[in-house]
């Protein structure tokens, strides 16, 4: 409760006409920036807890013992718009679950920042989807504080997301060589 | 050809032999548009005057009424494969864009990469891009009213009095929240935005919005300091979204999905699997 509270005391000060706007002096714009980054964090252990009972793999793998009380991280990666989150960035597999805020269905096509070109993506059916590999622009891989060794985004698409639920995807790097994913820019033409 | 295609079965994107884009083709048409970024140096005022003021973080005021092109020529990188296909152009050293289309969305992605924007020559910038079309909007655009009904604004008029704009620039300039659109009989251009901007609608078929803006001098209206961010060094960079949706003017269901599906999209959480494997995950 005291996560969610902050958050909420958050919003509520961002609902002021300089917050709004911008037209805040920016150290305030600096400690709006710092709230909103604790306020993401603390929810975090809220929506961590609760998609770990969800999903959790007791029968599932009946007499499995569980390893921790919340055994998968769930993570959020808050610049992934510049291409960069350490979990996706390591070269351990990984899941990315997709939770669906809308009321009706969603289809997503997914970016997720990687080291390699050699992915592959595995939806719970046990079924390989179809993906994409795209290298990070030059523009964004040359911020000057962007701490991230992500060379390329792997792209697939999550169909069906079910209305306010989620799906859970596995990432793995493939031990074959699938060079053909190698993305290569088209000749210029003159 | 010496035209660069991108698109899906639905929508295809040209591009000139600089890098420009060109052409778009959907809906069964195939009309001319380009997309360019473009900036206005800031006015610098004296701030006891009322008329007169710099412009600043609560104000938008172009020096002279002028817009400056940031290239002529654009360096581009063309991917493409079977779920997106995507351009990568580079305008300068500060600006920088990716235009995507994937396989079955019915509109085009910009990823636009600004800043940080130089103050070298002592002149403030306030960044926009514009996308030009051949639709014969008659002065006449749509912007929202914080995501909810469309609001008619016209070029150069107030509904309630007769207006002399002494500013054509900044007169015209209304806030956008998530859309902004202008259609004639045979089309319909819309630009959904990521974030509260500003736009217009400056020439006929050409809409406009503000992307980052850097400024050297406060416009007194009260916060006390010019809206220069150097806390983190050469000044900020801004990336971001718009979504392009062209069509014929019935098109508007697209745009409402479209909006929804971009300004809510789903929430993503990453988990390490390294004690797992793909069927224990399972």
């Amino acid at each position: 409760e005291p996560h969610l509270t902050f958050m909420r005391e958050t919003m509520g000060i961002m609902q002021h006409h300089d917050a709004v706007t911008g037209t805040e002096k920016q150290k305030v714009a600096l400690d709006y920036a710092k709230r909103m980054s604790v306020a993401f964090r603390a929810c975090g252990t809220n929506t961590r807890s609760v998609l770990n009972q969800l999903s959790t793999n007791e029968g599932a793998q009946p007499g499995r013992r569980r390893r921790s009380a919340y055994p998968f991280e769930f993570k959020s990666c808050s610049l992934l718009n510049i291409s960069s989150c350490s979990v996706s960035e390591s070269n351990e597999p990984f899941a990315i679950t997709l939770y669906n805020p809308l009321a009706h269905p969603a289809n997503e096509y997914v970016r997720v920042p990687v080291l390699g070109y050699n992915y592959v993506v595995t939806d719970y059916n046990g079924a390989e989807l179809n993906t994409q590999v795209v290298p990070v622009p030059a523009g964004v891989s040359k911020i000057k504080h962007r701490a991230s060794v992500a060379k390329y985004e792997l792209i697939f698409l999550a169909s069906d997301l079910p209305p306010v639920g989620y799906k859970t995807f596995y990432v793995q790097k493939s031990d074959t060589d699938r060079g053909h994913m190698n993305p290569s820019s088209a000749p210029r033409k003159t | 050809s010496s035209l660069i295609s991108i698109g899906n079965k639905d929508l295809q994107l040209l591009f000139d032999t600089n890098g420009f884009l060109t052409e778009i083709q959907a809906d069964g048409m195939a009309r001319t548009i380009s997309q360019e970024f473009l900036y206005y140096v800031g006015a610098i005022g004296n701030n006891e005057e009322f008329l007169n003021r710099s412009s600043g973080a609560y104000i938008f005021r172009p020096l002279d009424n002028k817009v400056y092109a940031v290239a002529t020529q654009v360096d581009v990188e063309v991917y493409k494969g079977h779920l997106v296909e995507e351009v990568h152009q580079k305008f300068n050293d500060w600006i920088s864009q990716v235009v995507r289309v994937y396989r079955d969305k019915p509109y085009a992605e910009f990823e636009w990469l600004v800043g940080p924007i130089p103050i070298g020559d002592r002149k403030g910038k306030e960044i926009v891009t514009r996308f030009k079309s051949d639709i014969q909007s008659n002065g006449v655009f749509y912007t929202d009213s914080n995501g909810r009904e469309m609001i008619k604004r016209k070029r150069d008029h107030r509904d309630t009095w007769n207006l002399k704009l002494h500013e054509k620039i900044a007169g015209n300039y209304y806030p956008v929240t998530t859309k902004i659109a202008l259609e004639d009989d045979t089309a319909r251009m819309a630009i959904l935005t990521d974030r509260a901007q500003g736009g217009s609608s400056l020439e006929d078929g050409a809409l406009e919005l503000m992307v980052h803006r850097r400024l050297l001098h406060d416009d007194a209206f009260g916060v006390g300091e010019p809206l220069n961010e150097t806390e983190y060094g050469d000044g900020l960079i801004a990336r971001g979204k718009l979504h392009l949706i062209y069509g014929q003017p019935i098109q508007k269901a697209i745009e409402r999905q479209t909006q929804l599906e971009t300004l809510l999209p789903p929430w993503r959480f990453f988990s390490s699997m390294s004690a797992y494997t793909v069927d224990e995950w399972r």
